[in-house]
């Protein structure tokens, strides 16, 4: 078991600096396993270096990085242990808007492994999803589900006037 | 196996049945601020047996049942419903589809079913296991709290890892 | 002291729950003392009510309304006491459009006392800036900050294409 | 009275001196994720005499001081200054023009200063104390943490009451 966790703990560290240089276009991610005797017992330390900073702790990144590296971390899981699905509520909430592309642009390669559901009120996420569902609480305080299934192109244009 | 469908009845602010029917690839949900977005993601948390109230943002897991509006009265149960389709490969029952449901009373009784059979909340997490879905795994990002898979406790990232194993 | 603590505090429940109202078009908003004996030691609770739901504890209440609900109350007290300026970072990222919409014209009220400085990546924020300044980081890890002083309406140009 | 410059020079990714000149109104601070606009939310708790480094995003204060790029060395000192103008009716000095400047070196040794004269963090604190503005008020308001306007322990909440009586 120990091999195994292990094994599987290096997977993860090097596609975490993988898919963390794609996102930020150099720099490096790490995790490392704390020093503390047995390796199935250990805790987990993570400090990332955006291209051109110097490596720091990440209480020190700001609020769009430290959603790329959380990204980063995630997917790099996904990676290595596939998951059927994936919810993400206002992820791209922090992100500017070249960020945002970068994070779409990499659902986008995970697409065919794991199925995306999003929560958003962002146009370029919407415009990239293959469906889309509106809530809306005609009644206050009832909520009711809409599908708004129209094929990319159409949704593009419907999600502009929805705003 | 992907997820095919969620279905929720008397659960928050969802007191008619609504679903939501789901595809591969990107879906999108969308809609003005309060109308019931994260309660979908709430739901989806609550199939798979989450036992912490605070975790669905409530203080006791009756918050969950519809409470009532102006216009309607509050109701005596809670229901959520997920469907997964292609599982036969990957769910050790061998069947193509398979749905979960859970139910809250206001009496406090709660069930589990598989396929419309009733069954215990262990049976529904071992139905599960090692597939990266169920209480303790990564596959739902709460708003707001994206910190928390940078900066949860090392144990708490410890047992994703382990997860992953 | 008692009685000033209790007049202030009067005054602040009574126009948060005003604030409240307008910013949601109804409902209300209470805040109010718990009972432990002495006013000057006890905490203070506060729950919200949107139009045509029920009032609730502040942790059911969605991302969007947790942040107005947050802004009313700080208005509140500014309305009160009133204080020379206010910073606020990104708390304009949960909000949808129309939400956005009623926060500024809300500002706008209470410019001519209080001063705003608003970290924003939301055009529609910019777009009723007074005045607009840019960070940059050229040099990876240094930051420079650029003024793009332009009267209003070159603005919205500006931050559009900046975007 | 109002803030007409925030002044920064070897605070966090300031490593050149920077500022920026306020008006009355709104005023908006735009750029790119990263590029350091908490930061100069951070310089204004700063200059005020905050003491504790995790609400400045860091582990100990020293965290605040530039610390080197690919390009460029670490430096020894981090300044912040803050300017406020009309303060003659309103802080107790009776000038027309108010600046609080706040210094750290690496060895630790910290100074502030008001209008270039050397003080103690305590005349900064009664210069501003019922103004609304300094360590425990409501005047700004961090990056996600919204919450904690609404959520605070009571008494954290009782504060802010307090403080505006
Ligand atoms: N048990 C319940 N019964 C009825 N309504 C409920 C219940 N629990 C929560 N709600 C309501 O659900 C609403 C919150 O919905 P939710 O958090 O899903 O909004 P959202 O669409 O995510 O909004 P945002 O864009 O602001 O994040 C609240 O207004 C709350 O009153
Ligand atoms: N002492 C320091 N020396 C050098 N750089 C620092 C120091 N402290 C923090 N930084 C850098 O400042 C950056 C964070 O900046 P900041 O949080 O202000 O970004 P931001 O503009 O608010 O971004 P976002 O839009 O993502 O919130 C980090 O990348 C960090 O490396
Ligand atoms: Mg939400
Ligand atoms: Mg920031």
């Amino acid at each position: 078991i120990r091999e195994l966790f292990v094994g599987t703990f290096e997977k993860i560290r090097d596609t975490f600096n993988e898919i963390y240089r794609r996102l930020f276009g150099g720099g490096r991610a790490v995790v490392e396993l704390l020093e503390d005797g047995d390796v199935l017992e250990c805790g987990i330390n993570i400090s990332a270096q955006p291209p051109g900073k110097k490596l720091q702790a990440i209480s020190l990144l700001s609020g769009g990085e430290k959603t790329l590296t959380a990204v980063s971390l995630l997917l790099a899981i996904f990676k290595v242990r596939p998951s059927p699905f994936c919810f993400m509520d206002e992820m791209d909430a922090a992100l500017d808007e070249s960020n945002i592309m970068r994070f779409l642009s990499l659902l986008d390669e995970f697409k065919s492994q794991t199925q995306f559901i999003l929560i958003t009120h962002n146009k370029r996420t919407i415009s990239v999803a293959d469906v889309i569902y509106g809530v809306t609480m005609e009644d206050s305080g009832i909520s009711k589900i809409v599908s708004i299934r129209l094929p990319k192109e159409e949704a593009k244009s419907e999600a502009v006037v929805a705003g | 196996m992907y997820l095919k469908r969620i279905e929720m009845v008397g659960f928050k602010s969802f007191a008619e049945k609504m679903g939501v029917e789901l595809e591969r690839g990107l879906t999108a949900i969308v809609g003005p601020n309060g109308c019931g977005k994260s309660n979908v993601a709430d739901a989806l948390r609550w199939v798979f047996g989450e036992q912490n109230p605070r975790l669905l943002r409530g203080a006791q897991m009756e918050d969950v049942i519809f409470n009532g509006t102006d216009q309607r009265k509050a109701v005596g149960r809670a229901e959520v419903s997920a469907t997964f389709v292609e599982a036969e490969g990957v769910l050790p029952l061998g069947y193509h589809e398979v749905t979960i449901t859970r139910r809250l009373f206001r009496s406090g009784e709660s069930q589990y079913l598989i396929n419309q059979n009733p069954c215990l909340l262990r049976d529904v997490r071992e139905l599960f296991m090692g597939t990266g879905i169920g209480t303790n795994a990564y596959f739902l990002l709460e708003q707001g709290k994206i910190d928390l898979v940078l900066s949860a406790k090392p144990e708490d990232r410890r047992a994703v890892f382990e997860e992953a194993a």
